[in-house]
């Protein structure tokens, strides 16, 4: 799975989400990636999220959405509600996987639960820096 | 207000350092760096996060080292079925398609869903005529494959499991070995 989220120069939010979905999946199989709000959200209110991971777990927790809620019902701050949804939430359920998000501010989370996730942020006029492991 | 950023990711899974070559993870970290490095420009330019995120991910379907686009896994069935989803904050608008098996970049159907229909997902046979109709690229189903997906479905259906983009266990020595 592939994803982005961006925050442009005017404020603006968005999100996209793109897969091959599991290896030996069964034929019309659905994961979260193309379910608004599972494996995808954007919100100028507060926050873009594009998820990876077992889509399955992913869809019963609306976990894009998640993060959003929590940030906006709970008031809590974005590294918060992504960490309480991929380390807490997700674990719970036997989900693997991560998320990245960028709030209306320019925070920007990239937590997930495996060993290791492609993942990658570039800021406007500053080096991108990409990583795969836990820091 | 912060400057303008994008992030990406490639997938998650079992990426332990010890499996995984310098050669291996400077491939995908020069994938990843130069696919920031297009988002940034479109962002630094005053293009919209919408247009960043959709050049973004068309970029990394593009790439087979990561399951979307080219390089996607296989089904069960040794297909290939893929989805997409892009959602603008500014109003919550969104287009998606899902079970897609021709589209040369799904991300760019879901995007057409998002500006030019009134629905939000469209899936397999309708996703695939609205993006013959909205003049996307359509390519042949084997578009997709790569051997290194190949092996992981032999190998999944092995063991009868599903894997993540990246947790399909290699085994100590190849099956497919042939020793003298």
């Amino acid at each position: 799975t592939v994803g982005a989220v961006a925050l442009d120069s005017q404020g603006n939010l968005a999100a996209a989400t793109s897969t091959g979905g599991m290896t030996n999946k069964r034929p019309g199989r659905v994961g979260d990636s193309p379910l608004p709000g599972a494996g995808c959200y954007a919100n100028n209110a507060n926050v873009a999220v594009s998820c990876t991971g077992t889509g399955e777990v992913f869809i019963r927790m609306l976990a894009a959405y998640d993060v959003a809620a929590l940030m906006e019902y709970s008031g809590v701050s974005l590294p918060e509600a992504a960490d309480r949804v991929i380390k807490e939430k997700l674990v719970a359920l036997n989900g693997e996987g991560g998320l990245i998000a960028i709030d209306r501010e320019g925070h920007v989370v990239m937590p997930f639960n495996t060993e290791g996730m492609y993942r990658g942020v570039a800021w406007v006029g500053d080096i991108p820096s990409v990583g795969i492991w836990q820091e | 207000m912060e400057k303008a950023v994008i992030a990406i990711h490639g997938g998650a899974g079992t990426l332990s350092r010890s499996n995984t070559s310098p050669e291996t993870a400077r491939k995908y970290t020069e994938a990843l760096h130069q696919t920031l490095l297009a988002g940034q420009a479109i962002l630094a330019a005053g293009g919209s996060a919408l247009d960043a995120v959709t050049e973004a991910v068309r970029l990394l379907e593009d790439i087979p080292l990561f399951n979307a686009g080219t390089g996607s896994v296989f089904t069960h069935a040794a297909t290939h079925e893929m989805d997409a989803c892009i959602m603008d904050g500014r109003r919550l608008d969104a287009g998606a398609v899902a079970g897609v098996r021709c589209v040369r970049n799904p991300i760019l159907a879901a995007r057409a869903v998002l500006d030019n229909s009134p629905h939000v997902l469209l899936i397999s046979d309708g996703a695939e005529q609205f993006a013959r109709e909205q003049g996307l690229e359509i390519v042949a189903p084997d578009f997709f494959s790569t051997a290194e997906r190949a092996a992981q479905l032999r190998q999944a259906r092995g063991q009868e499991q599903v894997f993540l983009d990246h947790d399909v266990p290699v085994p100590p020595i190849s099956p497919d070995t042939k020793f003298g």
